[in-house]
């Protein structure tokens, strides 16, 4: 029997929106410490993994390892129709074919249940090397989205610089150029509000910006993503998910390839 | 000029 629920089932709902159009179908790797997917998109020039600890859930019950094999975006789908308030719960017997959704709206008297049909997939995981990486680079969320953003209406990549005075988001295309430099902030009052970069050794490295906007579709799953990057080896866009006593309960960590000279 | 490689040049399956 596995059976988890999430009274911030909106946490549920922004994590699909966050992968749903990256990634078609996958399989959740269900164990006593909780919930965790490993996906590469269709191109196969990214990566998304997701962990939920089990810590995270109100209610969490795993009695055997399971994988849970299914259409994302059917999921996200169907978990798009739970209100924001509304209690999530996730449930499956042990020899499932199908996965069980209870959406409970809060201070009403009504359950709302989905089935969803579960599907083989013969997903291979990939061995993610432990890196020590040159530049990290923390910084609000929502400006990362909307350095992408902007810089995507210019140009398809984004030439990342690091160096000691600074990390600059550079693009060019038919239009003209644009880029973004980003210093550190100085005080720590508003931490949401901070960007924090550390340096090891300068970096300039190219990423498509059609893959960096799909990971900033994850921004409202927290106020603050770090970059994490070196030379020759894919990016690390990482969102760290808290509870309401800010413990950290999970994350979604998005890998890219960088564009290399041919 | 930069062209994009995939991501399984970088992690093998395990």
């Amino acid at each position: 029997m596995f059976e988890a629920r999430m009274v911030r089932g909106f946490i549920i709902k922004r994590i699909l929106e966050a992968i749903k159009d990256l990634v078609s179908e996958a399989s959740w790797d269900c164990s006593t410490s909780g919930m965790s997917l490993q996906a590469m998109d269709t191109s196969h020039v990214s990566l998304v993994s997701v962990s939920l600890k089990a810590d995270g859930f109100d209610k969490y019950r795993c009695d055997r390892n399971l994988t849970l094999g299914m259409n994302l975006a059917s999921l996200a789908q169907i978990v798009k129709a739970a209100g924001n308030d509304d209690v999530i719960t996730i449930k499956a017997p042990d020899d499932a074919d199908k996965i069980t959704l209870i959406f409970e709206p809060k201070s009403e008297t009504e359950t709302w249940e989905y089935e969803i049909k579960l599907m083989n997939l013969d997903s291979e995981y990939l061995g993610i090397p432990e890196t020590d990486y040159s530049v990290k680079i923390n910084l609000p969320s929502h400006k990362f989205q909307r350095i992408c953003r902007d810089l995507s209406q210019i140009g398809d990549s984004v030439t990342i610089s690091a160096a000691k005075d600074g990390v600059r988001f550079s693009t060019t295309g038919d239009l003209g150029s644009g880029n973004v430099k980003l210093n550190q902030t100085a005080s720590a009052d508003k931490p949401d509000e901070a960007v924090t970069i550390k340096i090891e050794e300068p970096i300039i490295l190219s990423f498509a910006l059609k893959y960096l906007n799909h990971f900033a579709r994850a921004t409202a799953l927290s106020p603050q993503v770090s970059l994490s990057l070196s030379k020759d080896v894919p990016l690390v866009v990482e969102y760290v998910i808290h509870d309401d006593d800010d413990d950290e309960i999970g994350y979604i960590r998005y890998y890219l390839a960088p564009k290399i000279e041919e | 000029k930069k062209g994009q490689v995939s991501i399984t040049n970088f992690f093998k399956p395990t």
